[in-house]
């Protein structure tokens, strides 16, 4: 699963 | 971060700065869709919902908040103020044929069920498509000022840019991310076709013009 803290990109 | 992703951000943030400067000193949205302005701020307000919850850094906080105000002062300036000017006849592309499948497809295929992961997959499918009312607008009129087709590839590089970012971040960081991939690469390929007009003809110090 891809966690939120994976959201780093704009 | 790594200077792709930099670089990429900020030819995403020039494009949307470029087209604001046009439409504010020309006063007219001329040439310019509507629809894919009205889309993009669908983009933004979709995938930036964890603006407040989820702060990374403020370099992404900055970004988020000035790319949401920016596309609703867009949208704002074409349907209100300059709504005169707004060529609502050769802006004819049935967004609903990308909205409706898109949001189908961000229920079918995500990385987790959640309302939040569904409305960043909708927003990373639909900025793939975003471009289309735009680039058939052009195709309509048969050409772009030249003011548009410099705003139109600093957005096409933009996410250009991030595919190269995602391969080095592939091979440094073994971090990838298959749906913004693919609809990185998707995006990038439409706007194919105009980078070539772009550097065969802008660059050249002609006119954008479709052979119509």
């Amino acid at each position: 699963e891809k966690s939120q803290m994976d959201k780093d990109e704009l | 971060m790594n200077v792709f992703r930099l670089i990429g951000d900020l030819s995403h943030l020039l494009a949307i700065l470029i087209l604001l400067w046009k439409i504010w000193k020309t006063r007219s949205c001329s040439g310019i869709s509507g629809k894919s302005q009205f889309l993009f701020a669908l983009v933004f307000t979709t995938r930036y919902l964890d603006l407040f919850t989820n702060f990374i850094s403020p370099y992404n906080t900055f970004m988020k908040i000035v790319y949401i105000v920016c596309s609703c002062v867009t949208v704002y300036f074409i349907y209100v103020k300059f709504k005169a000017t707004y060529d609502s006849n050769h802006d004819t592309f049935r967004v609903e044929f990308l909205v409706v499948p898109v949001g189908g497809l961000a229920f079918l295929v995500n990385h987790d069920f959640t309302p939040l992961e569904i409305l960043w997959t909708f927003s990373i499918y639909l900025e793939s498509v975003a471009i289309l009312p735009q680039l058939f607008m052009i195709s309509k009129t048969g050409e772009a000022e030249t003011i548009t087709s410099h705003y139109l590839f600093a957005l096409g590089a933009y996410r250009a840019l991030y595919i190269v970012n995602w391969v080095y971040r592939y091979y440094f960081e073994g971090f990838f991310d298959l749906i913004a991939i693919v609809a990185g690469c998707v995006q990038t390929i439409l706007y194919c076709d105009f980078f070539y007009l772009y550097i065969t003809k802008v660059l050249q110090g002609k006119k954008l013009s479709l052979p119509a």
